[in-house]
């Protein structure tokens, strides 16, 4: 809300159970095409917990185990979550509470229907499960649980994303044009010439060389405050971000016999260069 | 792809150790057969789909 290039998004409060809240994310045109998201948070407004319930706290439970997960509803009508994010919160605070949700947003991107909302489940259990009884996690309440509308303190979704027209790789490198420090990262031509090779010689007859290409270039860096939030990432670097197999034809002696056979090498030929940072999670894959 | 990665690609798969030293004259006289042709071709048409992940 205070910063020119951060997005937020206002959500609506859809249903609550007693302890589980579904929120709802309207996501279109949040994602500019062609950009990379690098974060995305989500933050809840805690109330404070009125002063005469916390004198009735007894000491074990003054904090709550809040948890997020992504709601995917399928076409079916069948719907499953995923643990997105979790972590304790204090009965004795209040305030901005925030949830790492860049996976959920992953997710969602991966399910490649923009018009859809993003829904999360967010859900407050006790901190130490077990059998005695215990509500002291109830009486954690977000700011969305007070009048439908209030306007204060509605559940927001902040989502850090870089443009790749500046941040991102270039596609193949202009073989007319000389790679120099200042080039952008690509995908150079690169021949690799196997009749060129002793240890081939007579033992692989298919292909006789092939384009393996390879990522040259320089990526640019995001800026400051960026990195300075995120200080686990390391600096963007050209990488193959994905790569083909390679057959070959090889002859193959058994028995006296010499006989041709197919062999299929994984990771043999850039497919494509992007930039990336060491350190930034792999979005886990969603399941079909 | 560097010519050690590939020719440790290659020993990896064929669990070979070392690179196999071939006569010329069983190679020269080696024809490759239709069907092993066209398992290599339909292997090369499908990498150019495959997109592993990479690094």
């Amino acid at each position: 809300r205070f910063s020119q290039n951060f997005r937020e998004v206002a959500g609506r409060f859809l249903v609550s159970e007693a302890d589980r809240h579904l929120l709802v994310f309207g996501m279109e045109q949040r994602l500019p095409p062609n950009s990379e998201l690098v974060q995305a948070v989500l933050r809840l407004f805690q109330e404070p917990v009125p002063k005469a319930a916390l004198h009735r706290l007894s000491p074990r439970s003054t904090r709550a185990l809040v948890t997020i997960e992504w709601l995917r509803v399928r076409d079916d009508g069948s719907n499953r979550t995923s643990l997105i994010d979790s972590r304790l919160v204090s009965l004795h605070e209040s305030g901005w509470k925030t949830f790492d949700v860049t996976e959920a947003v992953n997710f969602w991107q991966q399910l490649g229907r923009p018009r859809q909302p993003l829904l999360l489940q967010v859900s407050v259990q006790r901190e130490h499960p077990g059998p005695q009884p215990s509500s002291a996690h109830k009486l954690v309440r977000f700011a969305w649980q007070g009048t439908p509308g209030a306007g204060h303190g509605e559940p927001q979704l902040e989502l850090h994303a870089l443009d790749l027209e500046d941040y991102g790789a270039q596609g193949d490198c202009d073989s007319e044009a000389p790679v120099t420090k200042g080039t952008r990262c690509c995908r150079q031509e690169m021949y690799i010439d196997l009749q060129g090779m002793k240890w081939a010689e007579n033992w692989v007859l298919e292909p006789p060389g092939f384009l393996a290409y390879e990522c040259v270039g320089t990526c640019q860096q995001p800026p400051d405050p960026l990195t300075s939030k995120w200080p686990f990432l390391g600096p963007r670097q050209c990488i193959a971000s994905e790569m083909a197999s390679l057959p070959v034809i090889v002859s193959i002696q058994e028995g006296g016999r010499t006989r041709p056979q197919v062999v299929s090498l994984p990771n043999m030929r850039v497919q494509k260069c992007s930039c990336a940072s060491d350190g930034a999670p792999m979005p886990r894959r969603l399941e079909p | 792809v560097t010519e050690e990665q590939l020719l440790g690609s290659l020993l990896q798969r064929l669990h070979l150790r070392e690179a196999p030293v071939l006569d010329r004259a069983n190679v020269e006289r080696l024809a490759i057969p239709a069907h092993v042709r066209a398992q290599y071709v339909a292997l090369l048409q499908r990498s150019h789909g495959d997109r592993s992940r990479g690094k």
